[in-house]
């Protein structure tokens, strides 16, 4: 297991990394509701989420593609970019997708 | 991996664009950028059928601005790096426009990629790529590419992103293919000529299950129908009474013997104990055998003369009044039932009711009621006395009815105020930078509550009392309505009607886009003018 600030730096990087993935359409916003949570059912869905995101990012960027949070990718989101999303899939307030 | 075409288009190919001349940039020469804006344009020029004239007007198809950090849309920016610009795909209002990061450094002409800063041309020629409707590309190297690659000299359109823009828009070649996108006309004056002209009024009005308002003998009740006539629906009628009556006993003139007690006719004390004089108690004289009588005013005997008034008399029923009565401001502010535009529209209790300053009207199943336009606070009296105009008015599913005035919102039980409000917007997860809210409804499509307020609109939990994560999203999800709507609500017909001005649109809920381009007047069909 990793040491506390290792853990805490880990955790900041993937909040982080959350967000920017969210802000250009790797991943939904929201949390999993809490009663899901408690029943365990949607935490590994919920990491399966972000590595998914995390692969596409990378597929899309154009580097190794590994599902972690590596240094390539780290350098990848730092980097200056275009503010709108690269995945327009969105869906519309009567439901449908566009 | 290739191109990504968003969907929207233009549907015309000579576009204008402008320079905004109210947020420009704060470090770089206008009339360089604007160049530098052009040479950007000019690569999708010359790749398809697209022409760009520049104009001097924020109502260009593209306008571009330069900001810094939040900057009334949805996207905000961060400062030096990471986000450098963003753009709008084709649309009305904001549709097709680009905003830049100001706080970047941005190069008009850098000398090579080593230099520290951002090539302009290379963003704005990204950015106008998402003007024209194209999205990111995850072709390395492509101009749609998301993240800056710096430019080089002798820039030429990358084959990815020429595919994209001629599949849109044509190819640049005079191709009988691409002849049906259209040219759109250059709007000449009207001719000066009179003609007569007949107009036929397709106005339709509400459906009126009764009788119209100016109608004097209605709302009425129904007359009255002794039994029912219609044997076959009511069998037992007509019938004889159930139940009947004993007589009531009259007044006799005269003595007479009577067997029980009950049959006694009342009388009153003093006609069964007459006085042996005249005698005057509370206003009233008893004389035998007279009439008695009921005086005007109580007299008293200590009087210097007979029937003297008391000197507490006459007198009112009522006090008079101690405290002055408020003062109402003048109605000089009334509005014009048939000429104006609404500040807020809402369906509350089957009725329609819409606001403007500080009065409101009340439509029912029979039309406007009279007496309206009323003042607001008449209804809603807890609401502030200098009310000048309310921004959202809407019935919550729970009947309650909230109205939005600024930052603050007021929550009403039917006209009570309800403990804890007004409250700020910011309560309700709404950013706190927001001055007030456009409109409210809650959608009958999906039963939820939507907020609109400038660019960008909200969805609101009314469970959990907050606005949904994802949001503020862009007004342009909305179809064909502008932004800065006067109001919002949902009729009875199940239509959503969104309203701008004198105007309204009809929305189609399934297909998320209004049903008429032109706005139709309101007066006409809400008021009944």
């Amino acid at each position: 297991a990793p040491t506390g600030h290792r853990a805490m730096r880990h955790i900041h990087h993937e909040k982080s990394a959350r967000g920017y993935l969210e802000r250009f359409g790797y991943l939904s916003k929201g949390r999993p509701e809490m009663a899901n949570l408690l029943m365990g059912n949607s935490v590994q869905s919920y990491e399966d989420d972000f590595r998914i995101a995390i692969k596409t990012l990378q597929e899309f960027g154009g580097i190794a593609v590994t599902g972690e949070l590596d240094e390539a990718t780290k350098k990848l989101m730092k980097q200056k970019r275009c503010g709108r999303p690269d995945r327009e899939e969105w869906e519309s307030e009567n439901g449908h997708r566009k | 991996k290739r191109f990504a075409v968003q969907g929207e288009k233009w549907k015309y190919t000579n576009l204008t664009w402008s320079l905004s001349s109210v947020r420009r940039p704060s470090q770089l020469d206008p009339g360089e950028t604007r160049s530098v804006l052009a040479r950007a344009l000019d690569v999708w020029e010359q790749a398809s059928r697209l022409t760009f004239t520049e104009i001097n007007s924020e109502e260009a198809d593209i306008v571009v601005a330069f900001a810094r950090g939040a900057h009334d849309d949805a996207y905000p920016f961060d400062g030096r790096g990471a986000i450098l610009a963003h753009a709008f795909f084709p649309g009305t209002g904001r549709g097709g426009d680009a905003h830049f990061d100001d706080d970047e450094l941005w190069l008009l002409h850098p000398k090579n990629d080593d230099e520290e800063g951002t090539s302009l041309f290379a963003v704005a020629a990204h950015e106008f790529g998402h003007s024209l409707g194209l999205s990111h590309s995850s072709v390395k190297g492509a101009l749609m590419f998301p993240w800056y690659q710096g430019i080089q000299p002798n820039f030429v359109l990358p084959e990815d992103d020429r595919n994209g823009i001629q599949q849109m828009y044509g190819p640049k070649v005079n191709n009988r293919k691409w002849a049906k996108i259209p040219y759109r006309p250059v709007e000449t004056p009207p001719p000066t000529t009179t003609t007569t002209t007949t107009t036929t009024t397709t106005t339709r009005r509400p459906y009126v299950y009764y009788p119209n308002h100016h109608d004097r003998n209605y709302p009425r009740k129904p007359d009255y129908i002794p039994y029912p006539h219609d044997p076959s629906r009511f069998p037992n009628y007509p019938r004889r009474p159930t139940k009947t009556y004993p007589e009531r006993p009259t007044y006799y003139p005269t003595r007479r013997f009577y067997n029980t007690s009950e049959e006694i006719p009342r009388r009153r004390y003093h006609q069964h104990h007459p006085r042996p004089t005249e005698t005057t108690t509370h206003a009233v004289t008893y004389r035998p055998h007279y009439p008695t009588v009921r005086h005007e005013y109580p007299t008293n005997p200590r009087h210097n003369y007979p029937n003297e008034p008391r000197r507490d008399y006459p007198r009112k029923y009522y006090p008079e009044r101690t405290t002055q009565r408020p003062t109402r401001a003048p109605e000089s502010d009334k509005p014009d039932t048939c000429n104006t535009s609404y500040d807020a529209v809402a369906l509350i209790r089957g009725e329609l009711f819409i606001f403007k300053n500080r009065y409101h009207w009340r439509i029912g199943a029979y039309g406007r009621y009279p007496d309206y336009p009323m003042e607001i606070t008449r209804m809603w009296p807890s609401l502030p006395r200098n009310l000048t105009h309310v921004d959202a008015v809407y019935e919550r599913p729970d009947k309650k009815i909230a109205i939005f005035i600024g930052k603050e919102l007021y929550l009403f039980s039917t006209q009570t105020l309800l403990p804890g409000y007004p409250r700020p917007l910011a309560r309700l997860g709404l950013p706190p930078t927001l001055e007030k809210i456009d409109a409210a409804m809650v959608w009958g499509y999906n039963g939820k509550t939507y907020f609109y307020s400038g660019t960008m609109y909200w969805k609101y939990d009314e469970d959990e009392g907050r606005v949904e994560l994802d949001y503020p999203r862009s007004m342009a999800m909305w179809k064909g309505v502008s932004y800065n709507i006067d109001s919002v609500f949902q009729w009875k017909d199940g239509k959503t009607y969104f309203f701008k001005g004198k105007g309204y649109w009809k929305f189609n809920d399934l297909q998320m886009q209004v049903e008429n381009e032109k706005q139709l007047p309101s007066a006409q069909y809400w008021m009944g003018c």
